[in-house]
């Protein structure tokens, strides 16, 4: 109904806003409603500007910038409507250190209300989760799995899975 | 509610029968390139009742069966089972514990499965309303997608997140 | 023309399958036309197979497989047209460990006829480099640049650039 | 034929005079998210006479210039020179040392010069013929768009390499 949108479209923009702030350690961003008078067809503009620069056109942002700017409207979404659980599939991959440093605190926020099963190839992910499953392809070209509970992990090159950090 | 357990056998790379447990904290998946990880993601949809073969990268039913390699043999089957801790009721089922099942065999023959018992797909559908297809995988591109569609088509996600 | 189209493509289809097998450490690829008869509209269709697997479409792999094979397939056409120099904006992102090794082993193979600029968070890529420019943001928004001659390399963290390993 | 030098100022991030040296050997350019590695690979294409600015993703000339931080005033042009030495001949002019640079001002107005004589774009497109456009700045989006490309669209980059 338009106004369950209206409502929720506020929640988000809201949310948003703090996610936004939080994995860029700075900056503002903004959702727009295109059409406030025809909220049946309106579209949901970005608005968004990195710590110290001026606000352009997402179209000018780096490929690690519209990474994070889309996990701070992703997050912004799970905040309001939290999704029991939530696989998330290298979404994380076009992100520097840092920004995964910041990545990984805020998906612990979430991770009370939405249980995450994060793929990744990124360390810093890697160490804020609890269990790890290493997936490794025998020769025979089937999957095998071998699972490690993070108080055992001495060296994540134990079970030859790839880790970039 | 929360995920409790994941099982695969003859879903793709998972020829053999796979168990993955899941606790309430985050759990990672890693691992070499076409080692298996989204095809996890894959499974989890598909036993969730996804009927859309391109969103699990295939096109029909048998493209999601263990297609064989040059050291194994093809699997007539794939199966994947998923349990659910229900004791908050959030799923629209009388059990604490809740497990679905879909198996699919090489003639594009589906079966589902709830606890056991055979059900339709549409008893699938209204038991998993609760978890939003939405956000349940997401994968890089879905993400870049967000950002890249136009206004319009954006406000999909908040409609279904309304 | 047709005749210079048609040698071409039998060149870049040999490349291809080579770099193909190198990058895979294995399997086979091949390039098909989808219309031999009709040279001048036919489509290019590619047929590929990683070691120990079956073949299969394009769509199944994985996103690493992918990106692996459309790297062959950049460096068959390089190898049959080098480009004097190429800039190459992190093609190698998707990549595990190993694969960047033999990813940078094949680019140095074609680096004595293309001069290879190379954007990339890889560690392993990077050590492939004779020279390294780190790129870093000063608090007034401007990049600014360093320059490492690789003998000189002790510890990248040194000037701030993100790496993942 | 080989690249020699890179200048920029003014140009996206690079606000002040930025000088790259390039050699024989691979360079590998590093740095964290948004610090300017992808717009060094839209200078070298800007300045090579891409008239697109989608490409550059961007929509007018005053895109390219730098716009300004909460720290910096934005600046009046951006300007790029690229240096090749030519003493293979490769490109056709008569010169052992080509430098191409483009000015661009906020009103719209390109210049281009070759060896800082004024030239029109039409020149610059020309001296630029053996570098092949098409693969002389290769994003991660490009390598990905050749895989899902259809069979017929492919066949374009088989035809820019003949
Ligand atoms: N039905 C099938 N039978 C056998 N193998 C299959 C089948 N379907 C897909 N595969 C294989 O699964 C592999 C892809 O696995 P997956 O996408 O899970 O890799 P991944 O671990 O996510 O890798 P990456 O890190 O590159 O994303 C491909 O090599 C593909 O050939
Ligand atoms: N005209 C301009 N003036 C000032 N800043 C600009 C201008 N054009 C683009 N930018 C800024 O450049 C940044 C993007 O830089 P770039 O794409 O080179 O990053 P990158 O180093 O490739 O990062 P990543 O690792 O995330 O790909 C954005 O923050 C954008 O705001
Ligand atoms: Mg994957
Ligand atoms: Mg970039």
């Amino acid at each position: 109904t338009q106004a369950q949108f209206s409502v929720t479209f506020d929640k988000v923009a809201e949310e948003f806003k703090r996610f936004f702030a939080l994995l860029f350690n700075g900056g503002s961003a903004r959702l727009v409603l295109t059409q406030p008078d025809n909220l049946a067809q309106t579209g949901i503009e970005i608005l968004a500007q990195p710590p110290g620069k001026k606000p352009q056109s997402l179209a000018l942002f780096s490929g690690g910038e519209r990474a994070l700017t889309a996990v701070a409207l992703l997050f912004a979404l799970l905040e309001v409507n939290p999704s029991p659980f939530c696989v998330l599939d290298e979404v994380d991959a076009a992100l520097d250190e840092s920004n995964v440093g910041r990545f990984c605190e805020t998906l612990r926020t979430l991770a009370h209300k939405t249980q995450f099963i994060v793929i990744t190839h990124n360390r810093g992910t890697i160490e804020a989760a609890r269990t790890i499953y290493g997936v490794s392809m025998g020769s025979d070209s089937v999957s095998k799995i071998m699972s490690l509970r993070v108080d055992e992990v001495t060296d994540f090159k134990v079970h030859g899975s790839k880790l970039k950090r | 509610m929360y995920l409790k357990r994941l099982h695969v056998q003859g879903f793709k790379t998972f020829a053999q029968k796979t168990e993955f447990l899941y606790d309430s904290g985050v759990t990672a998946i890693v691992g070499p390139n076409g080692s298996g990880k989204s095809n996890i993601a894959d499974a989890i949809r598909w036993v969730l009742g996804e009927q859309r073969y391109s969103v699990l990268r295939g096109r029909k039913t048998e493209d999601v069966i263990f297609a064989g390699s040059s050291l194994k043999p093809a699997m007539g089957f794939a199966e994947a089972s998923i349990t659910f801790d229900n004791a908050d009721g959030k799923l629209p089922l009388n059990f604490n514990e809740v497990t679905i099942t879909r198996r699919a065999y090489r003639s594009g023959e589906n079966e589902y499965y709830i606890n056991k018992s055979r059900v339709r797909l549409k008893d699938i559908t209204e038991a998993t309303l609760p978890l939003s297809q939405t956000y349940t995988v997401i994968t890089q591109g879905m993400v870049d997608a967000a950002l890249s569609q136009k206004p319009e088509e954006r406000r999909g996600l908040f409609e279904d997140a309304a």
